[in-house]
């Protein structure tokens, strides 16, 4: 059985609605020891989402079988959608589950909503990703990013991002012209969390869809920092990291003709 | 605006 407790509902909805846009049918694998993890890629098979929830993420987690739950994310957002962000949410499965049981209480009042959704036999490939070093780790609010891809993505649909020893040049090139914003590494003392880190073994000089970029700011809500680790012609890595586990993007790079 | 590449051609299938 399983028993996962968060210790409020908005985790949940905001993992949901970070990642239901790119991908739509994910295993969730359940395990005692590593709590719960997902691998899913896009159809387009060009961006990759893998997240980690330990069980220190939980207020309270048990899970007595390994299990896999096959969710539809729409379905799933759905009933996220009926609790509150304050609320506890349980999600409960028995050891060889048909649905999902998805248990809102709210700390104050008493008042409890559950909700079963039905399982999904989802079949899908697993890639094995192994630690890549990379020419460069760039780490900034992750609201800075997201501004920067949603507003260049309306001059183009790509991004080319330039890292040097001590700046990122983000650039874009389309129709009505081009854009470029230049960032750099600077120390916040007051706000260590305003900090912008660049580590760069190579510089670097990277293209990506912007259509991916702005599916990945989705994920800014979960975390306040976003750190992006790049290498030429190779995926890039995004990563935001919760209390005790991770979202990470992996995205494949454009390539010139 | 250039090819875009696929995961396929960098990670293996486990």
């Amino acid at each position: 059985m399983l028993e996962g407790k968060f210790e409020s509902a908005s985790l949940m909805k905001r993992l949901v609605e970070a990642i239901k846009d790119s991908v739509k049918l994910c295993n969730f694998n359940c395990s005692q020891t590593k709590g719960i993890t997902l691998q899913a890629i896009d159809d387009s098979r060009v961006l990759l989402i893998s997240l980690k929830l330990d069980p220190g993420c939980f207020e309270g987690f048990r899970c007595d079988k390994n299990l896999v739950l096959g969710l539809d994310l729409e379905s799933l957002s759905k009933v996220l959608k009926q609790g509150n962000n304050e609320d506890y949410l349980t999600l409960i499965a028995e050891d060889a589950p048909d649905n999902l049981l998805v248990v809102f209480e709210d700390p104050k009042k008493d008042r409890i909503s559950e909700f079963s959704l039905k399982l999904m036999d989802i079949d899908s490939d697993v890639l094995s990703i192994e630690d890549m070093d990379h020419d460069c780790s760039i780490t900034l609010p992750s609201s800075d990013f997201a501004k920067v891809a949603r507003d260049m993505r309306t001059l183009s649909e790509s991004l080319q991002i330039l890292v040097t020893k001590d700046s990122v040049k983000f650039m874009a090139s389309g129709p009505i012209g081009t854009g470029s914003v230049i960032i750099k590494a600077h120390t916040d003392l007051k706000d260590g969390k305003e900090s912008i880190k660049i580590d760069l073994n190579k510089s670097v000089n990277v293209t990506f869809g912007a259509k991916y970029l702005n599916d990945i700011v989705k994920a800014s809500t979960l975390a306040e920092t976003v750190t992006i680790k790049l290498t030429n012609k190779i995926p890039a890595l995004f990563e935001f990291k919760l209390q005790g586990g991770y979202l990470r993007y992996y995205l494949a790079p454009k390539f010139d003709e | 605006g250039g090819t875009q590449g696929r995961l396929d051609g960098f990670f293996k299938v486990s």
